[in-house]
């Protein structure tokens, strides 16, 4: 059996929004040490890696080694909506269950429960390796879920410039080209920091509308964390709560390259 | 324009 309890049940609303427009369905892999999810959109340019540690959640049973949990992602979201921004969330599952099951409660005063038929999903589970980034930019949620929204309004590709000192955002359309510098601000108020740690410059293009999708899930904590390599995917990282212990929801995104 | 790739050429199917 799996059984979870979230006193913080928003914290998951938040995740599957974040996700819902990424992926259609998606397989909930559910061990001894939390819940795990990985997917990959239908074109295969960007992957969400979603990791819950047992420490995000009051109580969490998982009797068997591992299960797979298959959810449709509009479904999920849809039953969220049940979901009051105070509630707790329970998840039951049982071992050969056919069922997910979500219990939604405000004290006692309001259960409500909504069982989700599970999905035999066939996914592809990509190795991601452990990687060491040239470059770290940790900024504020609203400052990139503005850089995108402003920058999507010119044109769909985005330049992350990133060198000591601080990191460029840039955009070429037909209209024109424009750009927004975020200087390296360690020394201000926490929700104000922006943290450009450089080792080597990269300079990579980015589709925005990817980006963007990424900022939808900006609620789920104060600051996001990107990673960059020469020549490889972009990492787009989400701590819940701004706690790596509690578990984090990351983005890949591959780049663009110039003929 | 410049090409989208996609992440199948940098990740490995585990």
């Amino acid at each position: 059996m799996f059984e979870a309890v979230l006193s913080n049940g928003s914290t998951l609303k938040k995740i599957f929004e974040g996700i819902k427009d990424l992926c259609t369905d998606v397989n909930f892999d559910v061990s001894s040490e939390g819940i795990k999810l990985q997917a990959m959109d239908s074109s295969h340019v960007s992957l969400v890696s979603l990791e819950l540690h047992t420490d995000v959640f009051e109580q969490f049973r998982c009797d068997r080694d591992s299960m797979t949990l298959g959810l449709n992602m509009k479904s999920v979201t849809q039953i969220f909506k049940i979901c009051g921004n105070d509630d707790s969330v329970t998840m039951r599952a049982e071992d050969e269950g056919e069922t997910l099951e979500f219990t939604f409660e405000k004290g006692e005063d309001r259960v409500s429960t909504f069982e989700l038929k599970l999905m035999d999903i066939d996914s592809e589970h990509l190795g991601i390796p452990d990687t060491e980034y040239q470059c770290n930019v940790k900024l504020p949620c609203s400052e990139y879920q503005r850089i995108c929204r402003d920058m999507a309004g010119f044109g769909d590709n985005m330049t992350i410039d990133c060198q000591k000192g601080g990191v460029t955002f840039s955009v070429d359309g037909e209209v024109g080209k424009g750009k927004i510098f975020l200087k390296h601000q360690p020394n201000v108020e926490e929700k104000h920091k922006v943290i450009v740690t450089v080792k080597e410059g990269v300079e990579l293009d980015f589709a925005l509308r990817y980006l963007n999708n990424f900022a939808k899930a900006a609620p789920l904590s104060d600051h996001v964390q990107l990673g960059l390599n020469s020549d490889t995917p972009l990492s787009v990282r989400f701590d819940i709560e701004d706690k790596a212990t509690l578990g984090s929801l990351k983005f890949f995104l591959a780049p663009k390259i110039k003929e | 324009q410049p090409t989208q790739l996609t992440l199948n050429s940098f990740f490995t199917p585990s």
